[in-house]
């Protein structure tokens, strides 16, 4: 940008000084990245995510393959990862909550979420998933988004559907985990309930996010 | 185009590395710790004009033609990106959430004479 007076550098005018220079390019910086990441100042941290979590859920993500997207369209996507905090959770049932900001402009199409799951009941488990509704009344709906057979421990990666994770103005997802035995499966609890997951340090339950900047082929639903 | 010497005079690529560390946001920006800024300075004489950045088309020759029969003012061309690519970032949201994004033209590759 010229400046009052002068003209720009890169146009046949007189170099900055050194210093000058420096400042300038550090504002630069600062501004496009901001603009590109459609930011109006720098995202202030009130809840940091520990860095274990974080290396955890990476390592995770890490060698997860892509989708089979065009190549033209990866400019366009985001992936997010939102750490869950639990408002409560005991041997059957856990609630957790997400607070995302995806952009109004963005796409939701892939939603996974990993759970790491204890040794709560012996033999195949059955999860079922549920996304609470606004309150209403005094009550809450929900929706019974996937259900998922569970003989392992340890993490898990459950594919949700996107589309019943779309349209959460609020900002905040609510999502309650039910684990019952599958049927057929006679073992029988003994001794106090345990935990269905860990919840803290390096295994809290995250979900993992893509999202791109339009829909490809909404235009042409619309039109049929 | 050329990376800049430290006398070069003419439109160059001159490589400039921004820490994140340096502009305090290596809280939030997770990875990578900085990245290749890179900018373009330098003098743009009208033999230069319009090379290489928009050469390649017919309007362009035509430019060049009455540039080469009429010399512009020499501020008129100004040394400017022709290549950038994009740059792959993973930081924390407002909510703490993790976003991995590729922002498109982040890195400056090449430089040319408007």
């Amino acid at each position: 940008t010229p400046r009052a007076g002068r003209q720009c550098p890169a146009c046949g005018g007189p170099t900055l000084e050194l210093e000058s220079q420096r400042e300038l390019l550090l504002h630069l910086a600062k501004r496009s990245i901001l603009d590109k990441l459609h930011l109006s100042q720098r995202p202030t941290l009130n809840r940091p995510v520990s860095r274990a979590a974080l290396r955890t859920a990476l390592q995770r993500l890490h060698g997860v393959p892509q989708g089979a997207l065009p190549e033209d369209n990866r400019e366009q996507e985001c992936e997010i990862i939102s750490f869950a905090e639990t408002d409560s959770t005991s041997a059957y049932s856990s609630l957790l909550t997400f607070h995302l900001s995806t952009p109004r402009s963005h796409h939701l199409y892939h939603a996974r979420l990993w759970l790491h799951m204890l040794p709560t009941l012996p033999g195949t488990l059955c999860l079922r998933i549920f996304r609470w509704g606004p309150r209403r009344r005094h009550q809450r709906s929900r929706t019974l988004l996937a259900e998922h057979h569970i003989t392992n421990l340890g993490w898990h990666a459950l594919t949700l559907p996107s589309s019943g994770l779309r349209g959460e103005k609020s900002g905040v997802l609510k999502l309650q985990l039910d684990c019952r035995p599958l049927e057929g499966n006679n073992s029988t609890v003994t001794g106090q309930p345990r935990r269905l997951l860990d919840t803290a340090g390096h295994q809290q339950p995250f979900l993992e996010l893509k999202i791109r900047a339009n829909e490809p082929g909404a235009g042409r639903a619309r039109r049929r | 185009t050329p990376t800049c010497e430290p006398a070069t005079p003419l439109c160059c690529r001159r490589d400039h590395y921004v820490d994140f560390q340096e502009l305090g946001w290596q809280d939030w920006i997770l990875q990578p710790e900085g990245y290749q800024l890179n900018y373009c300075s330098g003098q743009c004489p009208p033999h230069l004009a319009g090379s290489p950045g928009i050469a390649a088309s017919f309007h362009s020759a035509v430019f060049s033609l009455l540039k080469a029969n009429n010399p512009w003012p020499a501020s008129t061309s100004c040394c400017v990106p022709t290549a950038r690519r994009p740059l792959s970032l993973l930081y924390l949201d407002h909510n703490g959430n993790v976003v991995k994004t590729d922002v498109p033209d982040m890195v400056v590759e090449a430089c040319g004479c408007s």
